[in-house]
């Protein structure tokens, strides 16, 4: 009598391969993708290490990626169109922030879907940090009155450099005091808007301008009774306009130019505030 | 000459010496 040939066995329901191994770097990098595009502040963070990975059949068909992974902040900000792979990891030295995430990405016809993430981001230990360069400035609170004085500074600064547009801060990013308290270190996100500098009268009736993003860095220094401000941005998306030096706002570097009065009462002393070079447009 | 128990290559049945699988490779650095 003829029979038909038993059925082939079930898959295992469950799987542990290696962490390295290509199919889990690919739903971890996918797990990346998605945690970057899905948070709106702060930075974009680059796999570091997977540290778990389970795979479970899913039926009918394709199969589940259970993640635990370690991320490390970048210096890109999420607005900011570099590509991640072209983003620098912060260094110890820095103050490393750390992500630690579980993810579940499902696989199925060869691609990897991300069905869930929890992430929790946590600075590395002053400890470690003062390990390695026991001088080095440490995270702070973005509230911290000396950041929010030194954001204010940078940013009037900036204003004052007669750009097309007025400037307005969208979030604080990073700031950092050295441990002698004599310099704090700032970044932050400014927006340009409809506004003139020169005839800005009430920065609340400024409108923001759409996809354009200034990503700033400054550091404000005491210095013999007053403060020394430094502060370079750098600005993507569609130009505002012509500079008046004449230079586009999109092309070559923004002439460097000391304070104008309107700067005075916050850069006292010291050299002149630098605008950074602006990118061409981006988006 | 005869090896005691323990040593030697596991019998049939026995499972091979587990290699750690995880976690993967430090890209960077360990925070």
């Amino acid at each position: 009598a003829w029979s038909a040939p038993p059925p082939p066995p079930p898959p295992p329901p469950v799987r542990d391969p290696n962490c390295d191994d290509p199919d889990v770097e690919q739903a971890a990098l996918a797990a990346v993708q998605y945690v970057n595009s899905n948070h709106r502040h702060g930075y974009k963070y680059t796999l570091n290490q997977i540290d778990k990975v389970r795979v479970y059949q899913r039926r009918p068909l394709g199969e589940v990626y259970v993640l635990e992974m370690d991320l490390l902040e970048t210096t890109c900000h999420v607005l900011d169109p570099t590509p991640l792979k072209n983003c620098i990891v912060r260094q110890v030295i820095e103050h490393a922030v750390e992500g630690d995430c579980d993810v579940s990405v499902l696989k199925l016809d060869n691609q990897f879907v991300v069905s869930n993430a929890k992430c929790e981001s946590s600075p590395d230990s002053a400890e470690d940090v003062r390990k390695v360069c026991p001088n080095c400035a440490l995270l702070v609170p973005l509230n911290d009155t000396k950041v929010l004085h030194a954001v204010d500074a940078a940013l009037a600064a900036f204003n004052a450099q007669n750009h097309s547009s007025y400037f307005k801060l969208l979030e604080i990013s990073r700031a950092q005091i050295a441990p002698l308290q004599s310099s704090v270190y700032v970044e932050f996100v400014v927006v340009p808007t409809d506004c003139a500098p020169k005839d800005m009268a009430d920065p609340a009736a400024c409108n923001l301008l759409a996809d354009q993003y200034g990503f700033c860095k400054a550091t404000l220094t005491e210095k013999d009774g007053g403060e020394d401000v430094a502060a370079s941005c750098t600005v993507f998306g569609a130009a505002p306009g012509p500079q008046p030096d004449g230079a586009g706002s999109t092309v070559g570097p923004t002439v460097a130019a000391g304070p104008t009065e309107a700067a005075r009462p916050v850069v006292a002393t010291g050299p002149p505030v630098v605008a950074g070079p602006a990118r061409p447009p981006v988006f | 000459g005869v090896p005691g128990p323990g040593l030697g290559v596991p019998g049939p049945g026995l499972a091979a010496p587990a290699i750690p699988l995880c976690p993967g490779r430090i890209r960077y650095f360990k925070v």
